[in-house]
């Protein structure tokens, strides 16, 4: 028989993976909803963002993915954000999942995000679509 | 007995990263 994953509770987590995307974790939402982190859909997060005074969804789309040069447990994956197709990279560890609008949770590596947070996970491509947030009346 | 413990409640806003697009305008 296959060996079940150990639970991610009570272990520790890399400094760099936040405490919320395991799962179970509640989140709540600008309206005052209560929700898993697992159960999360895109309308979740667009109307919280909706309701927000300061906060907007904006659309960043996948271009690259790449592995980091300093450590092979971070990934960089590089996003056209916005209207203005702005380009920016993030360095994050392979496993941390981002949302992908329409679909729900996607990481570099879905098989360590669901082995270290439980957390169903689906592969983050090039041309995936994610919810990212910037600041309204950006100037 | 065994004291309930209050379970963190996370902000939604965490949970997408805040890519801010530099403007060149």
């Amino acid at each position: 028989a296959p060996s079940a994953p150990p639970p991610p509770s009570g272990a520790a987590l890399p400094p760099s993976l936040p405490p919320y995307f395991v799962k179970g974790s509640i989140i709540q939402l600008a309206n005052g909803e209560l929700k898993r982190v697992e159960d999360l859909k895109t309308e979740d997060f667009i109307q919280s963002a909706e309701i927000s005074s300061d906060l907007k969804i904006d659309s960043s789309t996948v271009e690259r993915i790449e592995g980091s040069r300093t450590s092979p447990d971070f990934a960089v994956v590089q996003f056209s954000v916005g209207e203005h197709r702005s380009q920016v990279s993030v360095e994050v560890l392979v496993e941390y999942p981002f949302f992908v609008f329409g679909q729900g949770w996607s990481s570099c590596c879905p098989d360590r995000t669901t082995q270290l947070l439980e957390l169903p996970c689906t592969k983050l491509s090039v041309g995936d679509v994610c919810i990212s947030l910037t600041l309204k009346n950006l100037k | 007995n065994v004291e309930p413990r209050s379970v963190p409640v996370f902000p939604w806003h965490s949970l997408v990263p805040f890519l801010a697009p530099t403007q060149s305008d």
